[in-house]
């Protein structure tokens, strides 16, 4: 059983705050229960497979489509806070019954998108309980979640300056060779400067003895 | 002139580095990418 | 006011989920509030600072290691589940006033950590309230923290990956400099070899002009 927990404020009352929890197994498409809380009574209905699929019809809306808009709206709650209506009024005095609706609110019209009567629930305590444990286990599964990547984070952290230092010294090494191997590049070139300069000499010698001899004395 | 290119056949390689005159680095790099060019 | 709020079951009654929120200011050591709440009923007390002293006096603890048993008991909750003893006990049927007490359990002792009066509320709903208000706010904050997280880590990935393909990229540029190096290295030696090769060469033609001329001959 999924399960989703949120705080919403009804159109008529906005300063009263009700928490809804929206059950479903597997799919949202399949059905769900809205089980709605003051936080000292709770209601109760469910969502029907077939409910939704002649609320697309009623809506002329692809029911995958209508699906997508249901979980938008009660399980996602992306977007600005006005985007969706809200709203429950109670029967009669006993409220044994509630009305709860959710509207879509778009530029100039707004299409309704939950529309169900609700069940005031005999001992609303089980309800609330179950509202308040699943909100403490989405808390626990949260930090574990958050200290698993805050771990993930420094090991990445941790690689990363590990992979910075390792780039660095393979540009310096880079570096280094290539100036150790000019050097010895050089060594080797002049030696063999030195050697044609000696040759040269030797054949300016060879070539003209005489201007030598004379050269010499 | 043919003198020219006579005397700088005589003092340098056909890179452009000299027979008889030591290198250096700055030099030798010249050279190199020289041959780079060539290439 | 910091608040935290947990699931507890009492040693009496451990098939009974109860829910304990401590709220505070700054800090533990200065005081807190502790409500509970049985998802219909909800009764509080307060600890003040001077009682917290008393209790450290009473056990001849340090004030800083009592309330740091204290908060790893109430806030942090580290440790296996049997580390800790709660129980609840109603003082008569009206449920007006409840005993609240909380025990650490050591090998073969356990010492009472908090023991205290609670009131019951006229109106628990607030309490709840207060309570499904505060995990959902967490949930929501948690939310947060674990996407940012979990952005940071994707940029810490590719950083990562960037960093591995450059130094791939480095390691591999300065092999093809070595080679490279080399290669240009080898053609102005040989140059130079086969200048002193040639010199060699009219240098032995100079000093044995006539075994030349037979050898040309």
């Amino acid at each position: 059983m999924e399960r989703k927990v949120s705080r919403i404020y009804p159109a008529s009352d906005s300063d009263t705050v009700y928490f809804l929890q929206i059950a479903w197994e597997k799919e949202l498409g399949t059905g769900f229960v809205v089980t709605l809380s003051d936080g000292r009574l709770a209601w109760t209905g469910k969502v029907p497979e077939a409910e939704i699929s002649r609320e697309a019809a009623d809506m002329e809306m692809e029911r995958e489509k209508y699906v997508e808009e249901l979980r938008k709206a009660l399980i996602l709650q992306t977007g600005p806070a006005d985007k969706y209506n809200f709203d429950i009024s109670k029967e009669e005095e006993s409220g044994e019954f509630c009305h709860f609706s959710y509207e879509k609110n778009l530029k100039d019209v707004s299409f309704r998108l939950v529309s169900l009567k609700l069940q005031k629930l005999a001992s609303p305590a089980e309800a609330i309980k179950e509202m308040v444990s699943y909100c403490l286990d989405c808390i626990a599964e949260l930090h574990t979640k958050k200290e698993h990547l805050q771990k993930e984070n420094e090991r990445l952290l941790s690689d990363s300056d590990d992979m910075q230092r390792r780039l660095e010294s393979c540009v310096e090494t880079k570096e280094q060779l290539e100036e150790e191997l000019y050097k010895r590049f050089i060594l080797v070139l002049n030696e063999k400067k030195a050697k044609i300069r000696s040759l040269q000499k030797l054949l300016g010698e060879a070539q003209n003895p005489a201007e030598n001899t004379t050269h010499t004395r | 002139s043919p003198d020219t290119k006579q005397h700088f056949a005589c003092e340098y390689d056909r890179y452009g580095d000299s027979y008889t005159v030591d290198t250096d680095m700055t030099q030798l790099k010249e050279v190199f990418s020289r041959i780079n060019d060539i290439k």
